[in-house]
């Protein structure tokens, strides 16, 4: 079955989470 | 943090909406796929907010949903590489 997810999605910025180096 | 509910989603301006959604997604898809999250969670956003909101109640079918994008991902990703050469 086709999936209807688009890898051309803009990428999401999140806005508050930190990421942990 | 409180759930985000549909009325919460109703009052916010329709981008916003995405956002807000995308902020509750992006924590859980970047404990599984840490380098994907941003690109993972804004293929997810292009479903439907109220789908979404079950999504966010359904950690089975979020993973689920998840597994589906990476792999679209990576099928694209696989057929960009061949096509890249012009």
């Amino acid at each position: 079955r086709k999936s209807t997810l688009n890898p051309n999605a803009k990428e999401f910025n999140p806005r508050s989470f930190a990421q942990p180096k | 943090q409180e759930p985000l509910t549909a009325s919460m989603l109703a009052a916010a301006p329709p981008q916003e909406q995405k956002q807000m959604i995308g902020e509750r997604l992006y924590p859980l898809i970047h404990a599984m796929h840490t380098s994907l999250a941003g690109k993972i969670t804004g293929m997810l956003l292009e479903i439907d907010n109220s789908e979404l909101l079950l999504l966010l109640e359904s950690p089975e079918s979020l993973r689920s949903k998840i597994e589906e994008a990476v792999a679209v991902l990576q099928a694209h990703q696989a057929t960009e590489s061949t096509h890249k050469s012009g």
